[in-house]
């Protein structure tokens, strides 16, 4: 905003989640002080994670609601409006966790205008923990600066942390926080004079995230269930279950574009990794450039012995050579094949390949189809593949479904300071498997459009959770199985769940509960049939994208199938201009992001080149 | 003459110099599927410089289109196209452009000259102009493909074969000769090659200095990464 001539009265955040369903609604007002009119900027963050389900700007009286659209259909609108030059996206991917929204309006002098964003989604449970994420950068002191963030978990609150990167010593009293058994009350306020960054200046100190971190009470056994308005919710993930053994096959990319500091942070990582394996499991190592290079010809206990050896190997590791991740992958699913047959491994342990690469495959097999087929079919869906893609330079989509169809899961390394930590990080998500093929069985005749209630794992510090929708409004209450496989025996549970009485819970705050179970369910179906829209035979895929994309119209989620039309008010030349917001894809961030990256990491900085768009081949004089 | 393979997506470039006697002709691009030819000759200095090291070229390019039927041929002296069964000459005093049923050009004055060859390819040809009374060099010219993805898989030639990409990786850097040219090992066509971080330079915008572009430099004419050696670009003919 231009300080002098635009004055903002308020920022409000205000975040409601409800047995972890979060809905934000991010609102300003602001005033335009000038004689005359002028742009207003609304720029405001949400996690990627997020829907946005709706947003509203008020012009002199008058309300424009966006409008959540198929995503071709709205394309066609916009692309008309681009050809004239009048449009342009709302939503770009800000960091690794935000994606930015960014609207301007022009206002009518001494006008206000009020700009209210709201974005829903479900929080997931990692390392033990919910994280509520609020990024705030009003740019100026803003005379009603306010965060409220109330939490209602049925199950009860374990704890509640709340801070914030911008907070000051002199901030800190200022965020107030109130738990109760089942319900946290978390709001930061300042007032104009707190906000001030410096004695002398004008500048304010509210700049960076607001983070709030929650756990709920955890329930033995089956779990809890909350049932609303003809929909539940299953929260899984009971306490004291011991882990089961892995038997984890490491494949190290050590290709020449690895040379450097990727190299240097994967062998640190690595070091800390294997450092911290469980004597229970066991462990293997492969590295591969052109060639594929393995520690040993099968996986080691993780005894100190063993632990101290690889140590040294991983000391060693150096880069080499080209990308060939179809042999190194068959390699690692052939030694775990290998040594299940000849009973080198528990019997009841879980089998993962831990893939690091950070290029697209350039030597072998090359297509990176037939890498998907010749790995599932290597490892015929037995065992788990984890890929994490390092830089910008990997196809994510490709690690995407090659984990995905072999019961895992991919994940980006940004380069950065802190790749090391990020590498251990995702590590010790998937470090401690408690259950596998865990089976979470519903009465057929109660229970309708299920989200997916098989799976192939329980990790430590995570949940699972299913929704779905009951076919008796006036069911009383149902009988719940969970069964999986634990460390020593199989793991049963059996349980009967009854209609959450709120008035009793929250006696003057049932109001809030309204659709919250229904969203929840909405929200994880739409992800769930996003998932499969991109692995799995080409007649579900197209099945899975045309539920997807019906419920998102229905619900009002701003997702990958659908996008948001926001009508601006006409100018004063009598045209209005359609803008749009899309949900990113992963692919899409990484895209934008090696748009805007500088050679790599390898060379010194004075090598930068220029960059053009597209390549250029020629022959010229010295 | 310095050969330079620009690749925006790694964010990097390749590049290597090839040097032969004056008045090799090399093969810069051929596409038997689409039926286009260029060829270039190379020339030398006037003579051999104090510093003993004799330059080379480029002063003469050939270029052809049998499906369409066109020829250029671009030397540093003028410009001759041959379309429609007849002969146009340009000159490079004058800027002019020439708008046909298959080939679109573009002359800029003493300076440029940009082909359009329809549904196949884009180029520019640049005309770098040296002091007439120069004891040494002479007027020479640079090549620069623009747009190229519409030739077939099967296009080859000095530059043509790295028209639809081409996969490397580079490691271990070390300390070169010079301190600001680091050396390092790259792997390339299923080979591991000596190659040195350099600069070499891109005259499209600034014809007098140019631009310098980093890359890494392949050493002995390109040995490795193209296929081949030089010698086998060399032809008999501008056609």
């Amino acid at each position: 905003t231009n300080e002098a001539t635009v004055e903002v009265h308020s920022v409000t955040v205000d975040c409601t989640v409800t047995s972890r369903f979060a809905r934000t609604v991010m609102t300003s007002v602001a005033l335009n002080k000038a004689n005359t009119s002028q742009e207003i900027f609304f720029e405001v963050e949400l996690p990627k994670t997020a829907f946005i389900t709706n947003f509203s700007m008020e012009i002199e009286g008058r309300v424009y609601v966006g409008d959540v659209k198929e995503k071709e259909k709205a394309k066609k609108q916009y692309e008309k409006a681009v050809s004239s030059g009048r449009t342009a996206g709302l939503v770009k991917a800000s960091g690794r966790k935000m994606e930015k929204f960014s609207v301007s309006v022009n206002i009518a002098a001494k006008s206000n205008v009020t700009f209210i964003l709201t974005h829903e989604e479900l929080l997931q449970r990692k390392l033990g923990h919910y994280e509520i994420l609020t990024r705030v950068k009003p740019k100026t002191r803003v005379q009603k600066f306010q965060i409220v963030v109330n939490i209602y978990e049925p199950q009860g609150i374990l704890f509640v942390d709340a801070h914030a990167t911008f907070l000051s010593n002199d901030l800190l009293p200022l965020v107030e926080k109130t738990v109760t058994d089942k319900k946290a009350h978390v709001s930061f306020s300042p007032t104009m004079e707190q906000q001030r960054k410096c004695p002398d200046c004008d500048g304010t100190l509210i700049d960076g995230d607001f983070i709030i971190k929650y756990d709920v009470n955890r329930a033995k056994s089956f779990g809890d269930i909350q049932i609303v308005n003809g929909y539940f919710v299953h929260f899984f993930a009971p306490p004291d279950l011991r882990r089961v053994p892995k038997n984890v096959v490491f494949v190290i990319d050590i290709s020449g574009s690895m040379y450097g500091t990727k190299m240097t942070q994967t062998r640190e990582a690595m070091l800390q990794i294997v450092k911290d394996l469980h004597e229970d499991d066991h462990f293997a190592l492969i590295k591969f450039g052109s060639a594929i290079y393995t520690w040993r010809d099968s996986l080691s206990k993780a005894t100190q012995e063993n632990i101290t050896e690889a140590i040294n190997y991983v000391k060693d590791i150096d880069s080499e050579g080209m990308t060939n991740i179809n042999d190194a992958v068959l390699r690692g699913v052939a030694m775990l094949i290998k040594d299940r047959k000849e009973k080198k491994l528990p019997e009841r342990s879980v089998d993962i390949i831990i893939l690091l690469t950070d290029g697209m495959p350039n030597v072998g097999e090359s297509n990176t189809a037939k890498i998907q087929e010749n790995v599932l079919s290597a490892t015929g869906g037995k065992m788990s593949l984890f890929s994490l893609g390092f830089g910008n330079d990997v196809d994510y989509s490709f690690l995407d479904v090659l984990s995905k169809q072999n019961k895992g899961i991919a994940r980006r390394i940004y380069e950065a300071s802190d790749a090391t930590l990020q590498l251990q990080g995702f590590y010790d998500e998937v470090a401690s498997p408690l259950l596998l093929e865990v089976d979470l069985r519903y009465p057929d005749n109660a229970v309708e459009m299920l989200t997916t209630n098989h799976f192939s794992q329980l990790f430590n510090g995570s949940e699972i959770v299913v929704a779905g929708r009951l076919t008796d409004n006036d069911l009383d209450n149902f009988m719940v199985d969970v069964m999986g496989q634990g460390l020593e025996e199989d793991y049963k549970a059996q349980g009967q769940a009854s209609p959450v009485k709120w008035t009793d819970i929250y006696p003057d705050e049932e109001y809030i509960f309204g659709d919250f179970t229904e969203r929840l369910w909405a929200y994880l179906t739409i992800q769930q049939l996003l998932e499969k829209s991109k692995s799995g035979p080409a007649d579900e895929k197209e099945n899975a994208t045309a539920k997807a994309l019906d419920m998102a119209l229905k619900y009002s989620f701003v997702t990958p199938l659908t996008s948001m039309v926001v009508t601006k008010p006409e100018t004063e030349d009598g045209t209005d201009s359609p803008l749009i917001a899309d949900k990113l894809t992963e692919e899409q961030r990484q895209q934008a992001e090696r748009r805007g990256y500088h050679y790599m990491s390898a060379s010194p900085p004075m090598y930068t080149p220029t960059y053009h768009s597209s390549p250029t081949y020629f022959v010229d004089g010295d | 003459p310095h050969f330079m393979i620009e690749l925006p997506e790694k964010e990097d470039a390749l590049c290597f110099n090839i040097n032969d006697r004056p008045g090799t002709i090399f093969s810069l691009v051929t596409d038997p599927q689409s039926g286009i030819l260029v060829n270039g000759q190379i020339i030398g200095d006037k003579k051999i410089p104090p510093d003993g090291k004799m330059n080379t070229y480029f002063w003469r390019f050939g270029i052809v289109h049998q499906t369409l039927g066109v020829r250029l041929e671009v030397n540093t002296r003028d410009i001759s196209v041959f379309q429609d069964s007849k002969w146009v000459k340009l000159l490079w005093s004058d800027s002019a452009s020439l708008k046909g049923l298959n080939v679109d050009l573009l002359v800029t004055k003493e300076r440029s000259l940009m082909v359009t060859l329809k549904d196949s390819v884009k180029f520019v040809v640049l005309l770098h102009k040296v002091w007439e009374k120069h004891p040494y060099h002479r007027d020479y010219l640079g090549f620069y493909t623009l747009d190229s993805h519409l030739l077939s898989p099967a296009v080859h030639g000095l530059l043509g074969q790295f028209y639809h990409g081409i996969e490397y990786e580079v490691s271990e850097l070390r300390p070169g000769e010079v301190p600001e040219k680091p050396d390092a090992t790259m792997f390339v066509k299923g080979q591991q090659l000596n190659v040195t971080r350099g600069w070499q330079r891109d005259f499209r915008r600034d014809m007098k200095n140019g631009e310098n572009v980093p890359c890494w430099f392949v050493h002995n004419n390109g040995t490795g990464l193209i296929d081949g050696d030089a010698t086998d670009y060399v032809v008999s003919g501008l056609f």
